[in-house]
């Protein structure tokens, strides 16, 4: 069934923290390009996916989001 | 595998380590053997050593926590992070945090966190190894239920640790039956203690050499069980032995693991007949035979096979008669008398300990023959006695056979 506004964006926040914490993704709180944004994360979520080995699209499907969610140590799995 | 940015890692191969505190989910004793089990996997296959200190600062430091606890990554409640770790370093290095809001168990299963596997993933970072993407690896970052019985490390895990510090030394084998004579000559001979000064002490049977752990030599060191082995000594407390031997004047400190895989370790007593090269050793309501390293088949068994009442729950020591081949099993203020030669516990028994070992008081710890005496342990003393004349000789530290 079509995911609900509500819960796209509970899961949009927790990708962030998930890719902040893990990923080194940094968000530019007061980027005036949104785009420029989404295209860093797009990349990050990239970068995940390849880790896990998962289909490498940049969007977050519900494998993804499957993912995100398993219990795991809380060290990062890539550093700057 | 990956490691950390620098390659941090610890210069020396003894590392030390404390358990700061427990979580409720756990018995203490299982949470130490989790603990030492996963150290034990690393230190199969590297030169390292760990060695568990119960006091002061240690190289890695072990604590259970909830949310917020002092350092820059909060826990976040049951799920997500289960635990943390830091690279080799001073300070918070190495250490490991785990999630006091999990629920962590001994043995895997579906509603909680097998304390053993995030341990050894944890003290994975705390050598300086960082995450792999190698599915099926200890190092990869989600948890994975595993069986953990008989649990190996992946090769992509043994190449990360080992591409840090390098393969294991060879590892010193248990001396195979044929022996040279037990004794130096220079030992007492059995049965003839007042020819003993009494600055001589038989418990010194190596020239003294300074011990290799500062807590070889703490005054309050007590033991769980003791035996004799093909002629060295070992003395067992929690997962770990000290095994004392009078070919090499070194006190070894291993883990019972690193002998006897699959026994549990914190065993209550043990003891040696030397004529049939087997130990026995007793945990709770079951005993094990071992010869060497090979448990023998049939292990373990209930202990009322070997005659106790039903009421007997659990042995605190036991010790074997060389010369009469009678083993005594202590229990409380009682204790019993085995005939090895007939398989049959004695009549008349039990008796109290307090009748034919006066001064020697109980609960007793553990129990050895050596030297033609009895050693009884109880706490950090241990009471010398005549067996022939059940005379008290003299007591000593239970720790007096280390060369401090």
């Amino acid at each position: 069934f079509p995911v609900s506004q509500e819960k796209e964006k509970e899961d949009m926040q927790f990708a962030k923290k998930y890719l902040e914490n893990f990923y080194d993704f940094k968000e530019e709180k007061h980027s005036l390009f949104k785009s420029k944004d989404l295209n860093h994360m797009a990349d990050k979520i990239r970068e995940m996916q390849s880790f896990f080995g998962l289909e490498v699209t940049g969007e977050l499907n519900h494998k993804t989001m499957d993912m995100m969610k398993q219990p795991r140590c809380g060290m990062p799995d890539v550093r700057s | 595998y990956s490691t950390f940015p620098l390659r941090p890692t610890w210069k020396k191969e003894d590392v030390t380590y404390r358990i700061l505190n427990y979580t409720p989910d756990m018995l203490q004793a299982d949470v130490d053997e989790a603990i030492a089990r996963a150290f034990q996997l690393w230190s199969s296959v590297t030169p390292l050593r760990f060695t568990r200190l119960y006091s002061g600062q240690a190289d890695i430091m072990i604590s259970f926590a909830a949310g917020f606890h002092g350092d820059f990554y909060s826990f976040d409640g049951p799920g997500g992070t289960l635990a943390h770790a830091y690279p080799p370093g001073g300070g918070l290095g190495g250490d490991a945090h785990f999630d006091e809001d999990e629920n962590w168990t001994k043995f895997t299963t579906y509603n909680g966190f097998n304390l053993f596997l995030v341990a050894a993933h944890e003290l994975g970072h705390s050598l300086g190894l960082g995450h792999s993407n190698v599915f099926g690896s200890l190092m990869y970052p989600v948890y994975m239920a595993t069986d953990t019985r008989y649990y190996q490390l992946h090769q992509d895990d043994i190449d990360g640790i080992q591409a840090l510090y390098g393969p294991p030394r060879e590892s010193p084998v248990l001396p195979t039956k044929a022996l040279p004579p037990q004794e130096p000559t220079e030992m007492i001979p059995a049965g003839a203690p007042t020819q003993m000064s009494p600055r001589e002490d038989p418990t010194e049977m190596t020239p003294s050499k300074p011990p290799q752990r500062p807590e070889d030599c703490d005054p309050h060191l007590t033991f769980d069980a003791i035996t004799t082995l093909r002629g060295e000594t070992l003395f067992f407390k929690g997962s770990y032995v000290w095994r004392k031997s009078p070919y090499f004047s070194e006190i070894e400190h291993d883990t019972i693991f690193s002998f006897w895989p699959s026994l549990i370790a914190g065993f209550d007593a043990a003891y040696e007949v030397d004529n049939k090269d087997r130990v026995l050793f007793f945990k709770d309501n079951q005993y094990w035979a071992v010869s060497g390293y090979r448990i023998d088949s049939g292990f373990p068994k209930p202990i009322h096979y070997l005659g106790f009442p039903t009421s007997v729950g659990k042995i605190d020591a036991a010790v074997h008669d060389q010369n009469t081949k009678r083993t005594y099993f202590f229990v409380g203020n009682k204790y019993w008398s085995f005939n090895e030669n007939t398989q049959s516990m004695e009549r008349g028994y039990p008796r109290k300990i307090a009748a034919d070992f006066q001064g020697v008081p109980h609960p007793i710890d553990a129990a050895l023959q050596k030297n033609g005496y009895f050693y009884f342990f109880h706490g950090s003393n241990q009471y010398e006695v005549d067996m022939k004349k059940k005379k008290l000789i003299r007591i000593m530290k239970s720790n007096s056979w280390f060369n401090c």
